[in-house]
């Protein structure tokens, strides 16, 4: 464990609390992309299945429960406690054009071709563009609420934090896992765009208004 | 490569 990837894995808790806060309190998740939300539950779903085959540390164990909790939680919240306020007309991303291509490439580039592993594989694809639902999102409702920019900031922080990680282990310890970096990469790159509208207006108590 | 074929990251 080192900095980097604690601090990022703590970006990536906030955002997920700051969520489930923002639609908790408000009773309402307008401007909130369930469909994002059904791919994070399905990208920790598959990739957390080694709950069950090996252990890493309590610390390990513990983040992924509380991660697969909030993420089925949130979900709950959306489309069942709250679905009447649930933006049908703006959350119109479609999904199977992320889950499908994520699950071919997994099958065809992977380390190795076993259940967990290509599972493992597909979770790493699928979250690299599971935001893409909710920026499409913004993008057509062509602005955001101050709160969830905030936790795109977070969300988005957090694999920004582990190439930092992955940088850090490669020049320690000389591990490195190419497949989660290429996609961590692509990830963070998705949220540049938003990065700079975020710093340049979020932070200058403006509103963010995505270029629709 | 793998810590032992098993991800340590989350």
């Amino acid at each position: 464990m080192n900095i980097f990837r604690l601090t990022g894995d703590l970006a990536h808790l906030i955002a997920i609390i700051i969520l489930l806060h923002k639609i908790w309190k408000s009773r309402s998740c307008a401007g909130i992309s369930g469909k994002s939300q059904v791919l994070f539950a399905l990208v920790y779903t598959t990739r957390y299945l080694d709950l069950v085959t090996s252990y890493v540390s309590i610390y390990n164990t513990f983040m992924k429960f509380v991660f697969l909790a909030t993420s089925y939680a949130t979900i709950y919240l959306i489309y069942v406690k709250f679905k009447a306020t649930y933006d049908h007309n703006h959350d119109t991303f479609r999904i199977e054009f992320l889950i499908l291509p994520s699950l071919a490439l997994a099958l065809l580039i992977n380390h190795y071709f076993n259940f967990l592993e290509v599972l493992w594989t597909f979770s790493i694809y699928l979250e690299s563009v599971a935001i893409l639902p909710q920026l499409f999102m913004v993008s057509k409702t062509g602005e955001a609420e101050s709160i969830t920019s905030h936790y795109l900031f977070a969300l988005g922080s957090y694999r920004a934090l582990y190439i930092l990680n992955w940088i850090y282990r490669y020049a320690t310890e000389g591990h490195y896992d190419l497949i989660a970096i290429v996609a961590g990469v692509v990830q963070t790159v998705l949220y540049c765009d938003f990065f700079y509208l975020y710093i340049t207006k979020v932070l200058k108590g403006k509103k963010l208004q995505l270029p629709a | 490569g793998h810590l032992g074929g098993t991800h340590d990251e989350l």
